[in-house]
């Protein structure tokens, strides 16, 4: 019995109902607020962010889940256009109408930058799959989301320039936004579309970019936005982290070396980290896997996943299941999608480690949750992942499950309609 | 393609080195 316990206690997380309940206060962490080019991380509508305030009414998680199908279906259609691929059927893809006041793939965190001289505190999600940092931008000549900051006014700005539609830089725009520049009275002008449809077009532009008071950009190349439409839920616009030159990451490479980390909070009333340059845990404990050459010449960040494993032991799961489709990390993506192969393994191993809890009805695009309202403490099956690199990466407890209520707990995974995606 | 999600992220250190072509994961650093 004694073996048995440690066993349990070695493959199990088993914590207190009570505490999947999130918290309605906020409990800022103080991990990574004084380190070098470090901005906090919070959940857009939680109780540690500015724009969870009555302005802007925040989503339930069915319409985030919803949303969230709609980032997938554009990274696979982004991926399978890049790569070339021929087994991607446009016709499955969901296509969610952007709303006013709703957000783009929900599950996204902000951060507060400043922009311009004077500064301009600005709240911006970030994004590690887009690449073109914009803001909404006085005097919104066609139309403008409310947002829950003044919107960016160029002309009081004393560090705010248009791009000349003759300057090479206007041209980069093809490969950030995917899709070509215009021109209007020599200025040159962006388009980016998302996958729900919301959209930013807008004057390229360069300004003052200030990150923290010792971090700071001249020249910063970004999206003034002067028709924006969509699921941004009171945020300012959009942080690009992705690999693309015109992302912050490679404008500030110089600085930072191209390495940038974050922290993403477990709760909605928490808060994360978003840090730029190599800190000392970014290089210590941390084990690294290389980018996956499936999206070389993308700006999306590959990766190569061997295997799963769920209360200590692996899934028995042909490692072509994972290499024949391919897999990228996302920022903005809420849920884990993984090949249906892996996933009917993944759910398989989990229901039979809580094989003790009653089943209820999935939720949205989950389809695993269980109604723990009759108990106190509860043991939920340890996860981890293999990448490439001999990296082995055991999730939180708090990424393995996702709480709409106490009497439907969910597997927070979900899978892809095909192998191949 | 298969996408590892934010959800999935929570309380890593998720570190991108793109110069050096890679991604790295932590649990200490968010603790």
């Amino acid at each position: 019995p004694r073996e048995l316990e440690s066993e349990h206690l070695t493959h199990m997380h088993t914590l207190d109902v009570s505490s999947l309940i999130p918290s309605t206060t906020c409990s800022p962490s103080t991990k990574g607020s004084n380190k070098r080019a470090s901005l906090t991380v919070v959940d857009k509508h939680g109780p540690c962010s500015q724009l969870n305030h009555d302005k802007v009414k925040a989503p339930t998680m069915t319409e985030i889940l919803e949303q969230d199908q709609s980032r997938v279906n554009s990274i696979h259609a982004r991926l399978s256009k890049k790569l070339g691929l021929n087994g991607f059927h446009a016709s499955k893809a969901t296509t969610i109408p952007a709303k006013s006041g709703s957000t783009i793939g929900s599950g996204n965190y902000v951060v507060t930058i400043g922009l311009g001289t004077p500064k301009r505190d600005l709240t911006l999600m970030f994004d590690t799959g887009s690449d073109l940092t914009w803001t909404q931008c006085k005097p919104c000549l066609k139309s403008c989301y409310q947002q829950k900051e003044p919107t960016f006014d160029p002309s009081k700005s004393s560090t705010y320039s248009n791009i000349s539609c003759s300057s090479s830089v206007c041209s980069k725009l093809s490969s950030a936004t995917g899709n070509s520049p215009r021109c209007s009275s020599s200025t040159c002008v962006y388009a980016i579309q998302y996958g729900d449809q919301s959209f930013s077009v807008g004057f390229f532009s360069k300004e003052k970019l200030t990150l923290t008071s010792k971090d700071v950009f001249n020249n910063f190349l970004f999206g003034c936005g002067e028709n924006n439409q969509g699921l941004f839920s009171g945020a300012a616009g959009l942080l690009g982290l992705g690999r693309d030159p015109l992302s912050l990451i490679q404008q500030t490479g110089t600085k930072y070396n191209r390495v940038f980390s974050y922290c993403l909070p477990s709760t909605s009333s928490a808060t994360g980290h978003l840090t730029f340059g190599k800190t000392a845990s970014s290089s210590g404990a941390i084990k690294f896997t290389p980018l996956s050459k499936l999206t070389e010449g993308t700006s999306f960040y590959g990766l190569d996943i061997l295997g799963i494993t769920v209360g200590g032991k692996k899934l028995s799961i042909a490692t072509s299941v994972f290499s024949n489709a391919g897999a990228v990390i996302d920022s903005g993506t809420v849920i884990t999608r993984l090949p249906p192969d892996a996933y009917s393994a993944l759910k398989a191993a989990f229901k039979v480690a809580m094989k003790s809890y009653p089943l209820t009805s999935g939720y949205s695009l989950l389809d695993t949750c269980y109604d723990l309202s009759k108990y106190k403490t509860v043991s939920i099956p340890k996860i981890s992942f293999s990448f490439s690199g001999n990296v082995n990466v055991d999730l939180d407890v708090s990424g393995i499950i996702l709480v709409p209520k106490i009497s439907q707990v969910c597997l927070a995974f979900a899978g892809n309609s095909e192998d191949d995606s | 393609v298969g996408i590892f999600g934010n959800v999935q992220q929570r309380r890593l250190e998720v570190v991108y080195d793109v110069a050096g072509g890679r991604v790295g994961f932590g649990s200490a650093g968010c603790t």
